[in-house]
């Protein structure tokens, strides 16, 4: 049974989605577990990262799954040229969908029991989600086991961190789901830019302890080169700080789901 | 009666927030213009971006005036220590009032009135939106004469501008609004990230060609520096690169403004 991990951050451009492509294909590749990166994001920005190993899908979309028109996940899941990586097709129209689904009873358990379908299939099942704290996120939130938040260094990123922990509460006690936080995970660190990332640092470590992983994520540009040419960064610079700190911290996801 | 420039931009991080502050900082302390500066977003980053010169509002929300309980503009707005500059209060129920929105007859056009009215009090409004194309955005189009569209140096954010521009379109069309592309801002550009910024220039070139500014906004620690202690950084680093760009980008809006 997959273990289900939300990448989720109200802040955007911090780098969900950069976090959920890298940890997925860093679990398939170097952990190897069958894994699922779901899409809740209308940019479609994580089949426009794994372009080159990924086949142009047409079809049913998450869109369908979600208003109930009757369509499996299976119809939404293809394999990538990465053995044991598996993703969604992109669907541009979820952000119309988000709003369609405030209207709908239970409006935050639709995506539940789509995963629960996939848990059978996968190890691990990653959702890249929006940057917002509205229906997806909490869809991904109700079906998750684990929330993973990335915080880039701008103290702007720190407070979307709170707000975001006020959600994972309220879905813990108003919808009595055991919710984990994963940890808080420090991405774009750089060290040209120290002043204002030393801040937010100690101020993560202040605030969340032990929450923040001890991989930090650093500026690295070939991490943003990857998602233009959209190929593994473990293929385009596989022993770049990039590369290293995304597989190292599978590693650690791996261990605190363990412990967890 | 002012003139109405919504900052929009579907990307998160790529600049909307830094550019709405800097761009209304600028009107009002260089161009001399009554300068109201809208907050759009939930997440409340235009009063932590100016948290030094404005005062702690509590009171009336913009979900209030948006949601028809009968509240006036002006029981939001409230003036900076800087002349002429005032924003509206943060309102972290905005995405909240986002998914209510979507029920309501003519959802787009609920803030349209409540600008107009404070049209006749201002040179220039400036509306700061959320990371998406959700109902905030499309009400802030709908009351805007032109959109203004930061766009950063990455592949994604590049997709994020023609999935805008689409949205545009259907505004004008659908809605019957006649709503103009004042132009496309290069954000975050970053000499030290050569190769991911020129491709990234020249496709917007490429595109887009004359909507495209000619003042781009360089990777300028001090404008982040500045949104953390919620100063101004024309008083933080007044002749620094990030100051002197949008003091320029404050000049080519305005004569855009004139030739449109
Ligand atoms: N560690 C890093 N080093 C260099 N560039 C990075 C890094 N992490 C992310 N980026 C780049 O920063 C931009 C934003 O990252 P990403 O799209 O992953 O953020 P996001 O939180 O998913 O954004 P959104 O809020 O739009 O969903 C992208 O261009 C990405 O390539
Ligand atoms: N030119 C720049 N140089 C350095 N830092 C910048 C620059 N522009 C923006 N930033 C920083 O990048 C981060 C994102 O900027 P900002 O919040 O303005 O983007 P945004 O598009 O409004 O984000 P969101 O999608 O969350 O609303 C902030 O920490 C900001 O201080
Ligand atoms: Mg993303
Ligand atoms: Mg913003």
């Amino acid at each position: 049974r997959a273990k289900v991990i939300a990448v989720a951050a109200q802040k955007g451009g911090v780098g969900k989605t950069t976090t959920a492509v890298n940890l997925a294909l860093a679990m398939a590749k170097f952990q190897d577990l069958k894994t699922l990166l779901v899409d809740l994001d209308g940019q479609g920005h994580v089949a426009a990262s794994l372009a080159s190993i990924t086949p142009d899908i047409i079809g049913a979309s998450l869109s369908d799954i979600l208003l109930g028109h009757g369509r499996s996940i299976s119809e939404i899941v293809h394999p990538t040229q990465v053995t044991n990586l598996s993703v969604t097709a992109s669907d541009k129209g979820l952000a119309a969908t988000e709003g369609i689904l405030s209207g709908r009873i239970g409006k935050e358990f639709l995506l539940r029991g789509t995963i629960k379908q996939a848990r059978s299939d996968f190890d691990v099942i990653l959702l890249d989600c929006p940057p917002n704290l509205g229906n997806l996120t909490l869809n991904a939130m109700a079906a998750a086991d684990y929330c993973l938040v990335p915080c880039d260094m701008s103290p702007l990123s720190l407070a979307g961190v709170s707000d975001l922990l006020v959600v994972v509460e309220t879905v813990q006690d108003r919808l009595g789901h055991d919710l984990k936080v994963l940890g808080i995970l420090p991405t774009r660190v750089d060290r040209r830019n120290w002043r204002v990332t030393e801040h937010v640092l100690n101020e993560l470590a202040e605030l969340y302890g032990e929450l923040v992983f001890d991989n930090h994520i650093p500026i690295n540009s070939f991490l943003a080169r990857a998602q233009i040419k959209g190929v593994p960064v473990f293929d385009l610079d596989p022993s770049g700080n990039g590369a290293t700190a995304y597989k190292e911290l599978a590693g650690e996801v791996l261990q605190r789901i363990k412990a967890a």
